[in-house]
């Protein structure tokens, strides 16, 4: 099928929180995010991936001036929630390629990902969704991440302002 | 903000692969997705979490009836990649909360994980996007995930056909 890009999307001042190594059993994940929600953290990306012995990783992003917010709002949950750690990144911006229509993520991931990869730029999450492949990257190679983006999907991008 | 959940979105006969500890550095993406987007997989979910040690887990979710096609396309990929182990999984299902102006994820993952929690449904993998919170759970609850979830979000069932 005819795969559409139709965009970069990026947004620069982000930073993650990873809580390392939560019980992975039923309630947690409701157990971190109950907190958040009720101080009205503005939670963008979650991400899971599959536990080892009965432990997993939980990432959320959120824009770098919420964080003081969530870390408040997680503060004194450590008992209910079971943390290892707690990893907080505020040196990352998120960029994803905007696609209509893509039956399979694969195709736009590998170009994505290639294009990445020829300027270095290490990927630290990746989360997707139909119209969407998101990463986190490094804040200091966005701006080169998207122009490399843009050339990569055959885009013009807009002058900078 | 009045968050809008619309519906409960879910598929029934999902997979996921997970290459464990991959190698954390730039082109690793790559190297996963190049080979799967050749051999036409049918790629859905892509999720990453933040590594440890140089290494992390890479794990992407597809129909199970293209897990053949996905194993095919990897082997003789391990050299180049460099995944420690490869686990398939054919027993999940996928289910998301789709929401219209969701400025925050928080609030819509805060009641579906406690729905899932009071169900003892454990949540596998999870994944977001600008509308959906979306999450892998084991194939056998997916019919009372449907159910707990329209009910916790005040929607009406469509009759089973
Ligand atoms: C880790 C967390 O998602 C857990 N598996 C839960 O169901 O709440
Ligand atoms: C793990 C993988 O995403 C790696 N960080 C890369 O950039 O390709």
């Amino acid at each position: 099928e005819q795969n559409v890009v139709s965009g970069i999307a990026y947004s620069r001042d982000e930073a993650k929180v990873t809580l390392v190594k939560v019980p992975d059993r039923p309630g947690i994940a409701a157990s971190i995010f109950g907190p958040l929600a009720r101080s009205g953290v503005n939670v963008d990306m979650i991400v899971q991936n599959i536990g080892a012995d009965g432990m997993t990783d939980m990432t959320f992003s959120l824009g770098k001036d919420e964080i003081a917010k969530a870390t408040a709002a997680l503060e004194g949950e450590k008992a209910a929630i079971g943390w290892t750690d707690i990893v907080i990144d505020d040196t990352v911006a998120k960029v994803s390629v905007v696609g209509i229509g893509m039956r399979s993520h694969a195709g736009v991931a590998s170009k994505m990902f290639n294009a990445l990869a020829a300027d270095g730029v290490n990927i630290k999450v990746i989360t997707t969704s139909e119209i969407k492949v998101s990463v986190l990257i490094d804040r200091r190679y966005l701006e080169l991440a998207v122009r490399s983006l843009h050339a990569a999907f055959g885009l013009e991008q807009e002058p900078a302002a």
